[in-house]
């Protein structure tokens, strides 16, 4: 629905968009790869969508913390410039919490987030000769 | 910034785009002149013209409004967690989740998070136009690329960093005289007047 301002929104239309399944990540605050977490599917699968977990993957998870999961953690946390420690703490679960555009932040298994790399192909006239610079 | 693999863009001959509202949708003027306003702020700084035209079917970016799955493999979710998304140049689809509630004012509601399940929708527009014309997701917390937006807040000024990637792909804007000059990407852009909920 479209409104004015968000006073002007139903209170029930409010009271349905609490029950945001992502709220529900918090409950994994502290949990570290080796481990076993109910319900830790779901959250593997918000970070296969966003594409920290490679599509070839099939989408039926289990409930471990394994080694993917961790580098999907870690890469998420350098994404978003939080301490990438790999272990679900707070602040990274608040920040997945947080309604996203759903294009994938990483494309074929390369975070293009911190790329900020431009290569400049530069000629040097005569020579024909082309070099490649990169600006960091 | 960052760019689509290939790093896609409008070719030289497509820079004066079209876009349409999905007729079903039956929006109404108020809602389509928020994403003009969108538009407008990157025809601003890159020589790309954006006019609304009424035939969905032979526009270059078709925008529509839809409820979980619509046909693409990547159903919305209902209010909150994903918003929108956009194709890569020169695909040109926009879509929004329809089960959000989109604040469509031009000043984007009032600003105080009390409601923090609604969405600016011109916020949302200004980022998904980015994606349209081939701009990726930024780790730049303060920039229109930057993945998430918080709820009730808006963001709708392009930052350096976003126009240094479009104007990557396109060029400068040739009639901008240098008078609009975008705001450094700083993390504090992000605080509005409540600042808290985005403090996180």
């Amino acid at each position: 629905g479209f409104y004015p301002n968000s006073s002007a929104i139903p209170l029930e239309l409010i009271r349905n968009a609490t029950g945001n399944l992502w709220n529900s990540f918090l409950n994994f605050t502290g949990c570290h790869v080796g481990e076993t977490y109910d319900g830790l599917y779901k959250l593997k699968q918000y970070f296969q969508h966003f594409g920290y977990i490679p599509e070839t993957l099939s989408g039926n998870f289990t409930d471990d913390f394994d080694d993917i999961l961790k580098n999907a953690v870690e890469m998420y946390q350098r994404n978003f410039r939080l301490n990438v420690t790999g272990v679900l703490d707070e602040l990274t679960l608040k920040h997945v919490m947080i309604p996203r555009c759903g294009n994938p932040d990483v494309v074929n298994g390369t975070s293009t987030m911190h790329s900020g790399r431009r290569t400049y192909e530069v000629s040097f006239s005569g020579r024909s000769q082309r070099f490649h610079a990169v600006k960091r | 910034y960052s760019l689509f693999p290939g790093e896609p863009r409008w070719p030289s001959n497509r820079r004066d785009l079209t876009y349409a509202f999905d007729p079903r949708n039956k929006l109404t003027e108020e809602v389509k002149t928020v994403f003009s306003r969108a538009f407008a702020r990157w025809a601003q700084v890159t020589p790309l013209t954006f006019t609304r035209v009424q035939s969905f079917r032979t526009s270059d970016i078709f925008i529509g409004f839809y409820a979980g799955e619509h046909g693409d493999g990547e159903p919305f979710d209902g209010p909150l967690r994903t918003l929108a998304h956009a194709f890569s140049p020169p695909t040109g689809h926009f879509h929004l989740d329809a089960e959000e509630n989109w604040i469509i004012s031009s000043e984007g509601g009032d600003g105080v998070l009390s409601v923090t399940e609604a969405i600016d929708l011109e916020s949302v527009a200004v980022h998904e136009i980015g994606h349209l014309l081939g701009l990726g997701h930024s780790s730049v917390e303060g920039s229109i690329m930057y993945p998430t937006i918080t709820t009730g807040m808006r963001k709708v000024e392009l930052t350096t960093n976003d126009v240094e990637g479009v104007q990557y792909l396109y060029g400068e804007n040739p009639n901008l005289n240098g008078s609009v000059v975008p705001p450094p990407s700083t993390q504090q852009r992000d605080t509005g007047e409540s600042g808290a909920a985005s403090r996180i």
